[in-house]
């Protein structure tokens, strides 16, 4: 993500690999439930002892002491339809939700986002080299929604997972999922989101079986 | 570590019955199987036992499959526990645990009955009930290096060997012995084989229910995972798995129906030259090792193609897929090779979502098998014949029941697995977005809410 400056996104989460490193984003649906996309995994049948997700920060690295931040591993994946390329995180326990921890809403089947909607992309994917500057990456960056117009995002490594949350009936709504895409987007290219609102019977089918 | 089960073959949902049963078995004892596999390891009148699984009784049996006046049959009450050494047709070391009842020579002679002197006299191997020389089969009772013989009915040779192949060499593998189904039950440093159907001494994913079609039968020697041959998990608590040492065929295999401008099934026989995946990143050269590690070497994988940096299907996956260029994701699927047309006819493929699907394909799109839509085990449906009357809910083919619209699903038998979709595609690429709900339209409950004031507040 470039640009865009520290917020407050409650809903997104780190996914960490077993030696603690962050290498995707997802996004908190359910107290037991994350979102996130199948290109960051290897296999639908992979065995995840050791990954874990970090909720509550604002910080991708956290000091110790952190008050906020809560580790809980991930138990399970499941895959989604196979043209969907969204994964379903299954948590070993749920998450506690607080004012640093909140759940995201879904959208209706197969809803689409009016254009001039208030959106934004949050991670903690790595900016260094780019226009950003350096500095320890942070959550959030509001961009509003444009339909194929002059987006100019360009989500490089680690962000992919992460949520598109839009400001629906005041509240924010999982209306994408940042996925690996052709080319990292140009002025001229449009940045590249999984539709959720595709998905939703699937979402609400894995959290109810 | 090594379980007492290791010594048996079973069989499923099977009784021996024999008839008449003399001398009668025994009455059933209470225990688990390993317990019933003890005892029967160390009474020499038996040689297999019914396991019930519901009562926990056993049944010990003085006969196998292969003894005169017996027959198997259904039964889902019991599974049928034999020793190996009664059944298998090849041996193991020098064959003295061989039990078989081959009773010809390695030229073709007859075998003279163990206790008949004539046309041979001899008083050295007369029949006890310790060494196993029954009737005229082949046996090892002196440890000859060359295996099993026999005295022959032929006057002029007083013995010879049977000739019977060590089970490394009785059946022999091709490509990377995913279809390997011998009877090799230890790895290559000599270590016994664990059972697929224990989780001790190692914790493993590879349940015989989970994967019906890969044949981990007992502790064979077997190559669920693609791999570069068959494996087991050992009984060594100190060493996970092995490989195992099997013979290669001399005649090539049947070469799969390979395709190039479009895949089958899983594109197991894809051999086209697409070369990027569905999201249009570049594939990584299968003969590299940069930027992704990884164990599909081409020269060990001759059957599956590895070249350049071409789409494949090594590892039985659900679609041709490769290692990327891109160093933060590390493998991608080539969902945009078309699937054939012809693999796509009437009843594979499906119209709207497919509530009215009736076809038989009865695996997901993973080639796990469903689970019947009757039945209560791995998972208790929520949707079954008794709540979808009207839905056709038959045997465990696929089925739409709640109109999903991403087409016929089951439920499946492997038991972290509650439902997936099945390998069947859209007959017709289906437009899903509807006309744009007006935004006050849509009501949210507890969700999507956060403290503004937050999001301006830095630490």
């Amino acid at each position: 993500i470039i640009g865009g400056q520290p917020g407050n996104s409650p809903w997104t989460v780190s996914i960490r690999n077993r030696a603690g490193v962050h290498f995707c984003g997802g996004s908190l649906v359910k107290e037991q439930w994350v979102i996130s996309t199948r290109q960051c995994f290897f296999s639908c049948d992979a065995d995840l002892t050791g990954y874990e997700v970090q909720l509550g920060t604002l910080f991708k690295d956290p000091g110790p002491g952190d008050p906020d931040k809560q580790t809980i591993p991930i138990v399970q994946i499941v895959c989604g339809p196979s043209e969907s390329q969204l994964v379903m995180l299954k948590l070993v326990r749920p998450a506690t939700l607080n004012r640093r921890v909140a759940l995201i809403c879904l959208p209706p089947e197969r809803y689409v986002v009016p254009a001039g909607t208030v959106c934004e992309i949050a991670g903690w994917g790595e900016t260094r080299g780019t226009c950003c500057g350096p500095g320890t990456p942070t959550l959030g960056s509001p961009w509003k929604l444009v339909p194929w117009g002059d987006t100019s995002l360009w989500v490089p490594q680690g962000d992919y997972g992460g949520p598109l949350a839009c400001l629906t009936a005041d509240c924010w709504v999982l209306e994408g999922v940042i996925t690996p895409s052709r080319i990292c987007a140009r002025t001229d290219q449009p940045a590249l989101f999984i539709r959720v609102s595709l998905y939703v019977d699937w979402i609400h089918k894995v959290i109810k079986m | 570590h090594r379980s007492p089960l290791n010594d048996f073959q079973r069989l499923r949902a099977t009784e021996l019955l024999a008839v008449p049963a003399e001398p009668p078995p025994p009455l059933p004892e209470q225990g688990s199987a390993e317990q019933c596999a003890q005892r029967c390891a160390t009474s020499l009148a038996c040689r297999a036992f019914h396991y019930d699984r519901q009562s926990q009784l056993c049944q010990l049996l003085s006969w196998t499959q292969h003894s005169p006046h017996v027959q198997l049959q259904k039964n889902i009450h019991y599974d049928l526990y034999q020793k190996k050494d009664y059944l298998r047709d090849c041996i193991v070391a020098d064959g003295t645990s061989y039990r078989g009842t081959r009773a010809t020579t390695e030229k073709g002679l007859r075998c003279q009955h163990w206790q008949a002197t004539t046309p041979h006299d001899h008083s050295r191997f007369l029949p006890s009930p310790r060494n196993g020389l029954e009737e005229n089969y082949c046996r090892n009772p002196d440890r000859d290096r060359r295996g099993p013989w026999c005295y022959t009915v032929n006057p002029k040779v007083r013995h010879q060997s049977c000739g019977i192949k060590k089970c490394e060499d009785a059946v022999c593998m091709t490509c990377n012995g995913e279809d390997y189904r011998g009877a090799v039950d230890h790895t290559e440093s000599g270590t016994e084989c664990q059972r697929w159907d224990l989780q001790h001494p190692h914790k493993h994913p590879f349940h015989p229910d989970k994967y019906p079609d890969k044949g981990l039968d007992d502790n064979y020697c077997r190559n669920p995972d693609s791999s570069e041959r068959p494996w087991c998990y050992t009984t060594d608590p100190g060493r996970e798995r092995e490989y195992c040492h099997i013979r290669f065929c001399k005649k090539r295999p049947r070469p799969l129906n390979l395709t190039t401008g479009c895949f089958r099934g899983k594109g197991e026989g894809y051999r086209g030259r697409v070369n990027i995946t569905v999201s249009g990143i570049p594939c990584q050269r299968w003969d590299a090792q940069t930027p992704h590690q990884h164990h599909f070497v081409p020269e060990k994988y001759p059957c599956k193609d590895l070249q350049e940096n071409f789409c494949r299907n090594p590892d039985g996956s659900e679609a041709p897929w490769c290692f990327t260029a891109r160093p933060t994701v590390r493998i991608a699927f080539c969902f945009q090779i078309r699937r054939c047309p012809d693999e796509l006819d009437a009843q594979e493929c499906y119209h709207d979502h497919g509530e009215r699907y009736h076809g038989h394909i009865s695996k997901t799109r993973k080639g796990i098998t469903c689970q019947p839509w009757a039945a209560q085990a791995p998972h208790v449906p929520q949707i079954s014949p008794v709540t979808h009357p009207e839905a056709h809910l038959e045997e465990n083919y696929c089925r739409n029941p709640d109109n999903d619209s991403h087409g016929p699903w089951c439920y499946t038998m492997d038991p972290r697995t509650p439902f997936d979709y099945c390998a069947i595609k859209p007959c017709l690429a289906q437009s899903w977005l509807m006309p744009m709900l007006l935004a006050d339209a849509v009501a949210f409950e507890q969700c999507g809410r956060r403290e503004e004031r937050l999001q301006q507040k830095g630490r």
